[in-house]
C-alpha cells in the first residue's frame, strides 16, 4: 500500500469483509462501515492506514471502553448463575473462575446444577477439586431448584463469598427448560436479596448469528447481566459480541482462552477490537 | 423469509417497465443478505452469488413477469444442487470390524452422537462397541460410559492414562475377540489449528484405518465453518459430516459452506439430547431452512 492510494470504494470493502468473517453480522458489519465513512469525511482522513484504526475506536465505542467487573458486592454472599446452550463451555468456565476467584482470596463453592446430562456432576466435581473448592451436588435426575436450595444454604453456613451454579446446556427454544431455569433463579432470589448478583451467559467463539437469539431470550427469562466469550484461543472472533451490546446492552465479561484452569481472562474491548482485525 | 424479500423489491419495480441489470443487482443483495444472515460462509456467499448471477441476468427473468418468483426458482434450484441428495448410509467394512472415528470441535455434541449413532446402527442389526478415546476432558471416559449403560451397549476403555492411538489400537483387537463388527471411536474436542492433536487423529487414523471419518459440527457455527470443515478435510479426510442441535432455531449455513467446500455429504441431524434423536440429514429442508 503506498501512502499516496487513495481511500476508495476497495478499502471499505476489504473491512466490512473482515467483520462479516469475524461474525460481526452482515447488518452490524455494514452500519460500522457506514459510521467510518462517515468519520473519514468528517475528519477528512485521507491515508487508507487510518481507516483500521478508526473501525477499532467505532468498535470499542460500542463494547464499552471500560472494563466491566464481576459483581462481588453481595451481603453476606455474592451468587452467580452460569447459563447458556449445549456445548459451549459452562462447566469449565466455572471451574477456571472458582481457581481465578480463590487466588484472588475469596471463599468459593460451587453448586452441580446440572442433575441431567451425563456425568456433569463428576465433571464439576473434578474442577472442583483442581480448583481446591467444595461443590454441592444431589442426585442425578435431582431438581436443579432443590440443588440451588441447598447449594444456596450451604454457602451461607460455610460462609463462602462467592458461589457459582452451574446448569444444564439447554437450548432456548425448549420453553419447559427456560420455565426450569426462571424456577432456579427465583428460588435464588427469595433466599438472599438481590440474588443472583451475576447471571452469565456463556456464549461460543464459533457461534454465528444465532447467538444473538440466544442472548435476547436467556436475558428474558434468566436476566442476563454478563457474557463470557469461550474458545477464543481458536480462529473465530465471536463478533456477535458488538450486535449484543449495541442491541440488548449486555457487556462482555470473561473470555476463555484454552481448556486449562488459567485459561480466562477479564474482557478487555481494546485487545479485543485489535485481535478482530488479525 | 427471502421469497417474501425478493417478492417485496420486484414489487417496487414494477411500475418501471422492463428490469435493468441494476434491478437485478439489487435482488441479488437480498440473497447474500439472507445466506449472512444464516451463517453461510462468506467465501461460499461470493461463489453461490457469481453462479446464479448469470442465470438472473438473462432474458428469463428480464423479460419475466413474476421475476421475484423466477429469481427465487433459481436460487432454491442452485442451492437444493449445492446440497447434494440424501446420503445417510455407514460403510460397512467387507471384513468386520467396520471402524468408525467422531472428530470435530469442542462441545460440537461428538460424545453423545456416539451414543446415538452405536443405538441406531444397532436397530439396524450391527453389534456396536463404544471406544472411550479421550483422554483429557474432566469425566469424558464416564461420560461415554454412562451412555453405553443406558443403552446397554459395551464401551471399551484403557482410562486415561494411554495414549488414545493404543486405546484404538486395544478397540479393535477387543471388537475381534468379542464378535462386535462396529466399533465407534469417540476422541477429544479439539482446535483445527492444534497441530499436536490434528497429529494425533492423524495418528489413530494410521493405526486403526478408519471406514468412516465423521466430523462433527454444531448447526450454530458461524463463518468459520468453512476452515474447520477444510483443514479437517484436508489433513485427515473426512468421509462424511454429522450436524448438531438442529432442534434449535439456527438457520445452518455451516451446513452449506460445509458441502459447498469439501463436497462431503452431511449424513446425518443430531435433533436433540436424547439417544434417539439422531435422523438422516435431508439436505432439501436444510436448503429452505437457510433461506428462512
Ligand atoms: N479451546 C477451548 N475449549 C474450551 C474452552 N472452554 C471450554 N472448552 C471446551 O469445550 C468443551 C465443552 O465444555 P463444557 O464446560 O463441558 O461445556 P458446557 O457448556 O458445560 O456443556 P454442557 O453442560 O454439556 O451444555 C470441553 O471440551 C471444554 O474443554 C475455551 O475457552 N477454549
Ligand atoms: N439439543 C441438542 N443438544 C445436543 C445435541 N447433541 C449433543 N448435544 C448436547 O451438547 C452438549 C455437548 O455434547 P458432547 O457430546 O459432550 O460434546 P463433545 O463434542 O463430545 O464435547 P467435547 O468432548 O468436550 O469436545 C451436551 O449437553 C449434549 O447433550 C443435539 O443434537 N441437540
Ligand atoms: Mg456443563
Ligand atoms: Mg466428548
Amino acid at each position: 500500500v503506498s501512502f499516496t492510494k487513495q481511500i476508495d470504494e476497495d478499502f471499505f470493502e476489504e473491512l466490512e469483509e473482515i467483520l462479516i468473517q469475524g461474525d460481526v453480522g452482515v447488518n452490524t458489519s455494514m452500519e460500522l462501515v457506514e459510521k467510518l465513512r462517515a468519520q473519514v469525511k468528517a475528519r477528512k482522513i485521507e491515508d487508507p492506514a487510518e481507516l483500521k484504526a478508526v473501525l477499532k475506536e467505532l468498535v470499542r465505542e460500542i463494547l464499552g471502553e471500560e472494563t466491566e467487573s464481576l459483581n462481588l458486592t453481595g451481603q453476606p454472599l455474592s451468587i452467580f448463575v452460569v447459563v447458556g446452550v449445549n456445548g459451549v463451555g459452562k462447566t469449565t468456565t466455572i471451574g477456571k473462575l472458582a481457581h481465578k476467584l480463590k487466588a484472588e482470596g475469596k471463599k468459593v463453592i460451587l453448586a452441580a446444577g446440572d442433575t441431567f446430562r451425563a456425568a456433569a456432576i463428576d465433571q464439576l466435581e473434578i474442577w472442583g477439586n483442581r480448583a481446591g473448592v467444595d461443590v454441592i451436588k444431589h442426585n442425578e435426575g435431582a431438581d436443579p431448584a432443590a440443588v440451588a436450595f441447598d447449594a444456596v444454604q450451604a454457602a451461607r453456613a460455610r460462609k463462602a463469598d462467592c458461589l457459582i451454579i452451574d446448569t444444564a446446556g439447554r437450548l432456548h427454544t425448549k420453553t419447559n427448560l427456560m420455565e426450569e431455569l426462571k424456577k432456579v433463579r427465583r428460588v435464588i432470589e427469595r433466599e438472599i436479596p438481590g440474588a443472583p448478583h451475576e447471571v452469565l451467559l456463556v456464549l461460543d467463539a464459533t457461534t454465528g448469528q444465532n447467538a444473538v437469539q440466544q442472548a435476547k431470550i436467556f436475558g428474558q427469562a434468566a436476566g442476563v447481566t454478563g457474557i463470557a466469550l469461550t474458545k477464543l484461543d481458536g480462529t473465530a472472533k465471536g463478533g456477535v459480541v458488538i450486535s449484543i451490546k449495541a442491541e440488548l446492552d449486555v457487556p462482555v465479561k470473561l473470555i476463555g482462552i484454552g481448556e486449562g484452569m488459567e485459561d480466562l481472562r477479564l474482557f478487555d474491548a481494546r485487545e479485543y477490537a485489535e485481535a478482530l482485525f488479525e | 423469509g427471502l421469497a417474501e424479500k425478493l417478492q417485496n423489491t420486484f414489487k417496487k419495480l414494477r411500475g418501471k417497465g422492463k428490469l435493468t441489470e441494476a434491478d437485478i443487482k439489487e435482488a441479488l443483495r437480498e440473497v447474500r443478505l439472507a445466506l449472512f444472515e444464516a451463517d453461510v460462509s462468506f467465501k461460499v456467499v461470493k461463489s453461490f452469488e457469481n453462479k446464479i448471477k448469470e442465470r438472473c441476468m438473462g432474458r428469463e427473468i428480464l423479460e419475466s413477469l413474476t421475476p421475484g418468483q423466477q429469481v427465487i426458482k433459481i436460487v432454491n434450484d442452485e442451492l437444493t444442487e449445492l446440497m447434494g441428495g440424501t446420503q445417510s448410509k455407514i460403510t460397512i467394512a467387507s471384513k468386520p470390524p467396520t471402524v468408525v472415528m467422531l472428530v470435530g470441535l469442542q462441545g460440537a455434541g461428538k460424545t453423545t452422537t456416539a451414543g446415538k449413532l452405536a443405538n441406531l446402527l444397532r436397530k439396524q442389526g450391527r453389534r456396536p462397541l463404544l471406544v472411550a478415546g479421550d483422554v483429557y476432558r474432566p469425566a469424558a471416559i464416564k461420560q461415554l460410559q454412562v451412555l453405553g449403560q443406558q443403552l446397554d451397549i459395551p464401551v471399551f476403555s484403557m482410562g486415561d492414562g494411554i495414549s488414545p492411538v493404543a486405546i484404538a489400537k486395544g478397540a479393535i483387537e477387543y471388537a475381534q475377540s468379542n464378535g462386535r463388527d462396529l466399533v465407534i471411536i469417540d476422541t477429544a474436542g479439539r482446535l483445527h489449528i492444534n497441530e499436536e492433536l490434528m497429529d494425533e487423529l492423524k495418528n489413530i487414523k494410521a493405526e486403526v484405518k478408519p471406514h468412516e471419518i465423521l466430523l462433527v459440527v454444531d448447526a450454530m457455527t458461524g463463518q468459520v465453518a468453512v476452515e474447520v470443515a477444510e483443514t479437517f478435510n484436508n489433513q485427515l479426510g473426512v468421509d462424511g459430516v454429522i450436524l448438531t442441535k438442529l432442534d434449535g432455531d439456527a438457520r445452518g449455513g455451516a451446513a452449506l459452506s460445509i458441502k459447498a467446500i469439501t463436497g462431503r455429504p452431511i449424513k446425518f441431524a443430531g435433533m436433540g439430547e436424547k439417544l434417539d434423536a439422531l435422523e438422516p440429514f435431508y439436505p432439501d429442508r436444510m436448503a429452505s431452512r437457510i433461506l428462512g
